[in-house]
């Protein structure tokens, strides 16, 4: 029910 | 060409010690300012950020930008023929096939030397926001590891809220439940026993005990641990060593429930 989040989703690729 | 002497080979072994089960290719940018590593898991979940500044190497010489490509499961063969109080010398040609380590015994005469071959590494590099956060907590990285460790026996993911009365690390699991709960404290003769919370709003964030577990083999490194967080963005660890020189986690939070 708890849903690992990614690090793409808060970083921006540079 | 780079040339980057430390004192004591111990400091390089624990880095790569700490971050070599969660990454394991990487690129060692070196650069006149220094050494740095910036890696993420191979889920996309955790994110090291390692920095040696050029002040935690004497002499320090880097002409040009050069990326050194390595397996970390290499180097740590290479660097358990290192003692610890060893001098490592780090040198590498401006477009290296191998980076080549000396380690130098301070009390024999011994000198052993290493290359370990270069590997072309395309890395995703990732720009971190700079981040006002909301709840920023020091304490001693024994006591965090201690923490995570004891809460992994109950659950695979720990809660950590940040409130005017402290910090709370809290578990639910199949047997039970746990919490431990920590409150500004400052010990005069012991300062790295220290916990200190900045909070400027109350958080609550979810996280994967597996990889701040993971995150603790940093703890040999430092004293103390730095936590800063903010609702809903990612938790970042840091270990803060000599000369301004780091070993920073970013883990992403767990939502929902």
């Amino acid at each position: 029910h708890q849903v690992q989040q990614t690090l793409d989703t808060f970083f921006c690729s540079r | 060409m780079l040339e980057a002497r430390l004192e004591q080979a111990n400091l390089l072994k624990k880095v790569v010690d700490a971050i070599k089960d969660l990454v394991q290719d990487c690129n060692f940018d070196c650069n006149d300012s220094g050494i740095a590593l910036q890696a993420m898991d191979n889920s996309h979940v955790a994110l090291v950020s390692m920095m040696l500044k050029s002040e935690s190497f004497s002499p320090f010489r880097c002409d040009r930008n050069i990326a050194l490509g390595i397996n970390l499961t290499s180097l740590t063969k290479v660097l358990r023929a290192a003692q610890n109080e060893d001098i490592l010398t780090l040198k590498a040609e401006d477009a290296p096939d191998v980076v080549n380590l000396v380690f130098e015994s301070a009390e024999s005469d011994r000198i052993s030397e290493y290359d370990i071959k270069l590997m072309d590494i395309d890395q995703e590099h990732l720009g971190i926001p700079e981040t006002e956060y909301a709840a920023t907590i020091s304490m001693p990285s024994a006591e965090f590891q201690r923490i995570c460790r004891d809460l992994m026996a109950l659950s695979e993911s720990v809660s950590i809220e940040c409130s005017k009365e402290g910090v709370k690390f809290a578990c639910q699991g199949d047997i039970g439940s746990g919490s431990v709960t920590l409150r500004s404290h400052t010990n005069v003769d012991k300062p790295e026993m220290n916990v200190e919370i900045d909070l400027t709003e109350p958080v609550s964030l979810t996280f994967s005990l597996k990889y701040l577990v993971g995150f603790c083999k940093a703890s040999s490194l430092s004293g103390q641990v730095k936590l800063c967080l903010s609702n809903e963005v990612p938790l970042l660890v840091e270990y803060a060593l000599a000369n301004n020189s780091y070993l920073r986690f970013y883990l992403a939070p767990k939502i929902g429930d």
